[in-house]
């Protein structure tokens, strides 16, 4: 699964993912990164995009929780970030992980899986990548 | 002034730093960094988030080394089924899609759903249909093929047919043969 989340220079943000699914999977099955509010949300406040174990992410509304929590709780991104993806998720046994982007051009980028391709660029253009915790 | 900019993930999972040579690490930097800079030269010009997840997006789903467009993983039949999905923050518009086959780039096709339809998502055939209609690049189901992908199906299934061909149980996860997860 791919994912990117953007912030424009008119402060609007944005949000996608891409996917070919997973290995062996029968029956038509669908997982999260289509469904909007589990792999892939944005609103004014929050953009979130997810990969993982969709199963997961559907039934706990990844996506739309994280931006639910910045727009309702007032939270900080990192915090609503993590605690689902770290906490929520965890709990319930789903892996994976999310890149998210707030309206002050704040990211997170929380994966409770061993490895997590990810990156970030900033006005500056230089270009963050990792996969592993580090 | 506002800060812009953009983060992007490949792909979450059980990676492996004895498993990913510094061949295949080097690789997949590239690609994400040529995600990067193809979201930020839009942004840079004054561009939309749209457009510039949209690119961003495009570069990944070109590139084998992600499950993702071209280099998708298989379905138990031996078929590449995709889904894309996109969101925008300032009107709360959404589009998505979901069991193309004949669609380069499905991003592509979410976003034309967003916009271009009263919709909000569209699957399989009919998703296709409208696609054409778009005028959207279809590519024959080959294209999305890579030999990695197919022998990963191949294990999958012969895993499968040494525990007597059971699907998971409910709740239990249906954990892809490589660990990593779409």
């Amino acid at each position: 699964t791919v994912g990117a989340v953007a912030l424009d220079q008119s402060g609007h943000l944005a949000a996608g993912t891409s996917t070919g699914g997973m290995t062996n999977k029968r029956y038509g099955r669908v997982g999260d990164s289509p469904i909007i509010g589990a792999g892939t949300y944005a609103n004014a406040h929050c953009a979130v995009s997810g990969t993982g174990h969709g199963e997961f992410f559907i039934r706990h509304t990844v996506a739309r929780d994280i931006c639910a929590r910045v727009e309702y709780l007032k939270v900080p991104l990192q915090e609503a970030a993590d605690t689902v993806v770290r906490d929520v998720l965890v709990k319930a046994g789903g892996e994976g992980g999310v890149i998210a982007l707030d309206a002050q051009g704040t990211v997170a980028m929380p994966f409770n899986s061993p490895g997590m391709y990810r990156g970030y660029m900033g006005e500056d253009g230089q270009p963050f990548v990792a996969i592993f915790p580090e | 002034q506002r800060k812009w900019g953009l983060a992007i993930h490949g792909g979450a999972g059980v990676m492996s730093r004895d498993t990913l040579t510094p061949e295949r690490e080097a690789e997949v930097r590239a690609r994400l960094t040529e995600s990067l800079q193809a979201g930020h030269a839009i942004l840079a010009q004054g561009g939309t988030s749209l457009d510039a997840v949209g690119a961003a997006i495009r570069v990944l789903e070109d590139s084998p080394l992600f499950n993702a467009g071209k280099g998708a993983v298989f379905t138990h039949e031996g078929r590449n089924e995709l889904d894309a999905s996109l969101m925008d923050g300032r009107t709360l518009a959404a589009g998505a899609v979901a069991g193309l086959r004949h669609v380069k780039n499905p991003i592509a096709l979410a976003r034309r759903v967003m916009e271009r339809s009263p919709h909000v998502m569209m699957v399989g055939e009919g998703a296709e249909a409208f696609a054409r209609e778009q005028g959207l690049e279809l590519v024959p189901p080959e294209y999305f093929r890579t030999e990695e992908r197919w022998e990963q199906l191949q294990r999958a299934l012969e895993k499968e047919r040494a525990a007597g061909g059971q699907a998971s149980a409910p709740g239990v996860s249906p954990r892809p043969e490589d660990g990593k997860f779409g």
